[in-house]
Parts: structure tokens; C-alpha cells; sequence
């Protein structure tokens, strides 16, 4: 979109194509591109600047906002306590890995937190998380492998209550959304967390990964049916693949984007900032 | 469904007997749209839908299908081709034979290092070495470790060596003294666009000369995967692809855009998390699925 241009068809086959390419997908692109439209009343001449303008808007507009307005730091509502936070997703998004960042910048923030190993069922899982605890130094509650993921939950949000703990994340094994018995899995581990402290979780965090294609919207679709999802990350967007599923997601479930993954260090977290990630897209 | 789709594009044309350029257009965009849909590559749904546009002009509609249905198995047919050929196998060629594992983080490389083994063990009676090369993730070794206890296979690591080439370089040899016939490296997930882990891979490649190797990818990639599956190819020449997670529904269109822009066969799909769900690749199937 380079020069000063009029909005005709090539431009709009352009950004068809740049959108497309990044998974945004095919129907939230016509969305984006019907806005666009609708604000420029076509063959009239716009400069790169303006129309990049009005692009960036209308993406941005698409992407939900938090209930805290734009997350500039790691916030923990102060009146929940413990905060208790649930990951799932699909097998391989970075569930884990996400858990290990995230857990790290709340205790740099001074917060207590308590990590819980309830995927009980990959080889080494509850090893990789315990790897995790040990490198941010934060307590974590696991059982054998093979055990009921909601006892771990159960067991997890106990022993937060007792060390008196700001924050809770509980880790989960990755599962294929259209795998009935496993969702059914995850909404008990909801349910039984009900049973130690009310109204928990407090987030249920969806992890997706950015090289994911429309197959993200299914995911959304079925991670909230069974356990009301509230809030994505989007994680390995410190690789080629754009993460352009999230906007149509965001939009379509209301469901804001939190955090992004951009590395597999513990720092490698980043709070979700529109901006920048609406650039990204024209890089 | 797509078939509908078509039949509604192409109402047109009954009484008419032929495809013509006219008609053509509406339907092309329906079948670009719908492989857009199932995650094929912008530039290579593009292409496609062009080639089949070709072999549409002039047909014979009217002879014995629906006007959508003949669209559709036009469409399938050439999906199919693309990704088809003749089923090909693990090169077992070697002593022993080398297979080297890569692909992206989490794409389900070390899953398969199991399954791969398993099934050589099982179908082909080899007696496989898994080795584990992942020095960076955390618990990976103990990961493969579990694994080969799994399928009752033998794990070669070192905990204290930081340098994948060397392990794997002590893992042949190890092989070798033991009788194992097929050595299985577990790599670490990388980015294509890391520099420093694409110079290890090929590093590990060129040190251990393996008879087979195979790039693991997420069926559920979307536009990025032929960005990806070229990095690794111009690197590495790999012999094979595999595709994971295929007991998922997503429709898996990155196995057309692989396809289409390294010309490397898909060998075996992941049908889930146990040991037992590797496949053999069926083209004619991954057509039917891409399609919806
Ligand atoms: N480059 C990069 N790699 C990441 C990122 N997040 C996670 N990973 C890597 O992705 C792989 C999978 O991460 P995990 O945390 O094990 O994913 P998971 O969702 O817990 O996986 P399962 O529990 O098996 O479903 C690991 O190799 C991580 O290091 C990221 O933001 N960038
Ligand atoms: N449902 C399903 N899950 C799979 C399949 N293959 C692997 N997985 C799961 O995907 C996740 C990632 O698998 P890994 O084998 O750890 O992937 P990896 O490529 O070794 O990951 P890194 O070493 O971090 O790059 C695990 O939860 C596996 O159980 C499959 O075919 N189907
Ligand atoms: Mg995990
Ligand atoms: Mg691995």
C-alpha cells in the first residue's frame, strides 16, 4: 500500500492478500475490508499514511478489550484472592512455557503464587512444570502422574488458600478440542475448583499458537463451550507466522488477547498491545 | 458444503452440456475460497484454482454428475495428484539407519520418535535407538526417556553434554556396539528463523549423514507453513514430511502448501497421543478432508 493511491480494486487485492497471509482468514478480511469501504467512498485519493490510518483502526476496532482497559503491566484484581487462573489449549501451544513467564512476572511484582501440575497424563509434564517452579522459585502442587487432574486443581487451590496466596495458574494437558471425554475432563477440573474457593476460576486462559490456522476459531469455540474461556495468548510470534486468527476470534467471542509468547526464555512475555501487534501485520 | 456450493454456481449451465469461461468464474471463486478456508496457502490456493479452471473449460458436464459434483471430483482429483504418488516409507537403508527428526516447537517430534520406533519395532522387526538431542527444553530428555519406556526402547542420552552433534555422534556409536539397526534423533523445536538452532540442525545433519530426514509439522498450521517447510528444506534436503494431530479437525490444507512448494513426500500422519497413532499418508483421504 505504498504511494499516494486510489482506493481501487489492486489496493484492495493487495490488502486481501497481506491480511489473508497473516490468518486473519477469509471472512473477517471481507469484514475488514467492507469497514474500509464503507469509510472511503472508493476511487478517491488517499495517501499511504491515511489509508494505513484508517486500516489500523478498523483492525484494532475488531480486537476486544480487557475489563481493565489497556493492560500495560501484570494486573491481579485485589479484591480476588487467590486469583486463579486456568491454561488450556490444544497439544504443543505453549501452555506450559506460558505458565513458567507468566508466573515469574507476577512474583517480580511481589505477588505470592502457587503453581498446579494437573496434567497429569504427558510423559514428563509435571517434570517440565516442576523445572518452571524451580526457575522463578515459586511452590508448586503435583501428584503422580496417571492421577485425577481435578485432585491436583483441588489439592492446588487448598494449599494456596492455607500459604495465603495472591495468585494460583493451574497447568493442563493439552487436548484436541473435538475429543468429547477430554473436554468433559476439563469442565470438571472447572467445577471442583468451585469447591475451595467460589466462583473460580478467575480466568481461564486460552493459549494458542500463532502459526495456527482457522482451525483457532473451532478451538475458541469448544475451549469456551466447556470451561468459558476469558482471555487468550497468542504464543512463538517471535517466528515468521503472523497470529492473525486472534482478530476474528476476539471479535466474534469477545474474548480479549492478553499476552503474547515471543520466545521461549522466561522473559519472552509480552502484555498485548494492539499497536504494535497491528503492525506487525505490514512488516 | 462445498458440492452445493458449486451446484448453485453452475445452475446456469444445465441444458448447456459445457464449463465455459463465463460460468467458470463464479466457481473458482467458491473452490479458491474454500481452500483459503481450509488453510492452504494464498499463492498456492490461487494457483491451484487456476489449474483446475483449465481442466474445467470444455468439459462435459452434463454426462453422468451434478454440475457440482463433476466441479468437486475435478477439484479433488487434482488435490489428490498433488499431494499423491506412491505411498513411500522410512529409507532403511544403513547400518545402522540414521533418521534425524526437526520441525517448530511443539509440533510433535518427539511423540513421534516414539511412534516411529514403535512401529519399526512392531511392523518391520528393527531393533531401534532412540536418542535424545533436545538439550535445551525443560524435562525434554526425561520426556524421551519416558517414551522408550512406554514401547520398551532403549534411550541414549547424556545429561551432562550440552552439545546436540556429540550426542548424536555417541549415540551411532552406541548403536553400533549394541546391535541396534535404527537410530531415531529427537531434535530440539526450532524457528526457521533462528539462525543459531537452523546452524545446529544442519550441523547435526552434516556430522551423522542420516538416511532419513523428516520434517514434523502441525496439521493445524495455516498460512505460515510454507514459509517454514522451505527454511527447513533448503537447509536440511529433508526426505519426508509428517503431518501431526490429524485426529483434530482441522481441515490441514498446510499438507498442499508443503506439497506444493518443497515436492517432498508426506510419509506418515499422528492419529493422536498414544504410541499406536502413526498411519500411513493416504493422499486420496487428505484430499477428502481438505475439501470439508
Ligand atoms: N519460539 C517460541 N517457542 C515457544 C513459545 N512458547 C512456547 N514455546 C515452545 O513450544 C514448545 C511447546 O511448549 P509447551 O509449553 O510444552 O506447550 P504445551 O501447550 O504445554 O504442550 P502440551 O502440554 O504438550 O500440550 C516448547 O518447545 C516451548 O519452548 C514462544 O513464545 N516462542
Ligand atoms: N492429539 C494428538 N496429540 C499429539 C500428536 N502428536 C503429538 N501430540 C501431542 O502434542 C504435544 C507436543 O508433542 P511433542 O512430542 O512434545 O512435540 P515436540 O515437537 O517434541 O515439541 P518440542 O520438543 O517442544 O519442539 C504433546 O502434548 C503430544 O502428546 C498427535 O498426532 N495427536
Ligand atoms: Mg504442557
Ligand atoms: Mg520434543
Amino acid at each position: 500500500v505504498a504511494g499516494k493511491s486510489k482506493v481501487d480494486d489492486d489496493v484492495l487485492d493487495n490488502l486481501e492478500e497481506v491480511l489473508v497471509s497473516s490468518d486473519v482468514g477469509v471472512d473477517t478480511t471481507l469484514k475488514i475490508i467492507d469497514r474500509i469501504e464503507a469509510r472511503v467512498s472508493k476511487d478517491k485519493y488517499l495517501g499511504t499514511d491515511e489509508l494505513n490510518v484508517i486500516l489500523r483502526e478498523e483492525i484494532a476496532g475488531l480486537l476486544s478489550e480487557t475489563h481493565l482497559g489497556e493492560e500495560t503491566e501484570y494486573n491481579i484484581p485485589k479484591d480476588k484472592k487467590p486469583y486463579v487462573i486456568m491454561v488450556v489449549g490444544v497439544n504443543g501451544a505453549g501452555k506450559t512455557t506460558t505458565i513458567g513467564k507468566l508466573a515469574h512476572q507476577f512474583k517480580k511484582q511481589g505477588l505470592k503464587v502457587v503453581l498446579g501440575a494437573a496434567d497429569t497424563f504427558r510423559a514428563a509434564a509435571i517434570d517440565q512444570l516442576q523445572v518452571w517452579a524451580d526457575r522463578v522459585d515459586v511452590p508448586i502442587v503435583r501428584q503422580d502422574m496417571g492421577s485425577d487432574p481435578a485432585s491436583v486443581a483441588f489439592d492446588t487451590l487448598s494449599s494456596a488458600v492455607t500459604q495465603d496466596a495472591d495468585v494460583v495458574i493451574i497447568d493442563t494437558a493439552g487436548r484436541l478440542h473435538n475429543k468429547v471425554n477430554l473436554m468433559n475432563e476439563l469442565t470438571k477440573v472447572k467445577r471442583v475448583m468451585q469447591k475451595v474457593v467460589a466462583d473460580t476460576p478467575n480466568e481461564v486462559l486460552l493459549v494458542l499458537d500463532g502459526s495456527t490456522g482457522q482451525n483457532a476459531f473451532e478451538q475458541a469455540k469448544q475451549f469456551t463451550k466447556a470451561t468459558e474461556v476469558t482471555s487468550l495468548a497468542i504464543t512463538k510470534l517471535d517466528g515468521t507466522a503472523k497470529g492473525g486468527v486472534v482478530i476474528g476470534i476476539s471479535d466474534q467471542f469477545k474474548i480479549p488477547v492478553k499476552y503474547i509468547g515471543v520466545g521461549e526464555g522466561i522473559e519472552d512475555l509480552q502484555v498485548f498491545n494492539k499497536i504494535e501487534f497491528v503492525d506487525s501485520f505490514f512488516n | 458444503n462445498l458440492s452445493e456450493k458449486l451446484d448453485k454456481a453452475l445452475h446456469v449451465l444445465k441444458g448447456h452440456g459445457q464449463i465455459t469461461e463465463i460460468n467458470v468464474a463464479e466457481t473458482t471463486k467458491e473452490v479458491r475460497r474454500a481452500l483459503l478456508d481450509a488453510d492452504v496457502n494464498f499463492k498456492i490456493a490461487k494457483e491451484f484454482t487456476n489449474k483446475v479452471k483449465e481442466k474445467a473449460l470444455g468439459s462435459d458436464v452434463l454426462t453422468t454428475l451434478q454440475p457440482g459434483q463433476l466441479m468437486v471430483k475435478i477439484v479433488k482429483d487434482e488435490l489428490t495428484a498433488l499431494m499423491g504418488g506412491e505411498t513411500e516409507g522410512i529409507n532403511l537403508s544403513g547400518k545402522p539407519t540414521i533418521v534425524l527428526m526437526s520441525g517448530l516447537q511443539g509440533s510433535g517430534k518427539t511423540t513421534f520418535s516414539g511412534k516411529l520406533a514403535n512401529f519399526l519395532k512392531n511392523k518391520k522387526s528393527k531393533n531401534p535407538l532412540l536418542v535424545a538431542c533436545d538439550v535445551y527444553r525443560p524435562a525434554a530428555i526425561d520426556q524421551l526417556h519416558v517414551v522408550g519406556g512406554q514401547i520398551n526402547v532403549e534411550v541414549y542420552s547424556d545429561k551432562e553434554n550440552n552439545d546436540p552433534v556429540a550426542i548424536a555422534q555417541a549415540g551411532i556409536v552406541q548403536a553400533k556396539a549394541n546391535g541396534n539397526d535404527v537410530v531415531i534423533i529427537d531434535t530440539a523445536g526450532r524457528l526457521a528463523v533462528d539462525e543459531k538452532m537452523m546452524a545446529e540442525i544442519s550441523n547435526i545433519h552434516k556430522a551423522i549423514e542420516p538416511q532419513e530426514t523428516l520434517f514434523v509439522v502441525d496439521a493445524m498450521t495455516g498460512q505460515d507453513a510454507v514459509n517454514t517447510a522451505k527454511a527447513f528444506n533448503d537447509i536440511l534436503n529433508f526426505d519426508g514430511v509428517i503431518l501431526t494431530k490429524l485426529d483434530g479437525d482441522t481441515r490441514g490444507g498446510a499438507a498442499i502448501s508443503i506439497k506444493s512448494v518443497v515436492d517432498k513426500p508426506i510419509k506418515f500422519i499422528g492419529t493422536g497421543e498414544k504410541m499406536e497413532a502413526i498411519d500411513v499418508f493416504h493422499p486420496s483421504r487428505m484430499a477428502e478432508r481438505i475439501l470439508g
